[in-house]
């Protein structure tokens, strides 16, 4: 399983996803960049949420969009930027 | 004049489809393949 997306001094063998998205992430200004995927980041939990993603499960599946969004920056070597330390929300109960 | 600092209004323009859409779509890639586990 070849998917060394963290790996700095590896070749650009990114998924075209995730290289467009890296593109994307350039084209913001590097103040911007947190706080933009923070915004991405809540949009994608809406589409989970609304895909029927409850209880643990959805909880897991949010830690990971905000674990990946962390990290996104320095996947995408943008500039300034190393990772977002994004705070922990507190969902509400999922009954 | 005004304060030392100016924080940009990064917000102003997000649009929830269409800002990061590529991101937005690996986020949720990423999170849903690691479902297991």
């Amino acid at each position: 399983f070849e998917d060394d997306m963290e790996n700095p001094q590896g070749p650009q063998q990114r998924p075209p996803l995730l290289q467009q998205c890296c593109n994307e992430l350039h084209q913001e200004e590097p103040l911007c960049v947190c706080p933009t995927l923070k915004g991405a980041s809540k949009a994608v939990k809406q589409q989970v949420r609304q895909q029927g993603q409850q209880g643990q499960q959805m909880q897991q599946v949010v830690s990971r969009i905000y674990e990946t969004a962390t990290h996104l920056p320095r996947v995408c070597k943008i500039p300034q930027v190393s990772i977002c330390p994004f705070q922990k929300t507190t969902p509400g109960p999922y009954y | 004049p005004a304060g030392p600092f100016r924080i940009p209004k990064c917000r102003k323009e997000f649009q929830q489809a269409q800002h990061l859409k590529a991101c937005q779509q690996w986020l949720h890639k990423q999170a849903m393949q690691s479902g297991s586990g």
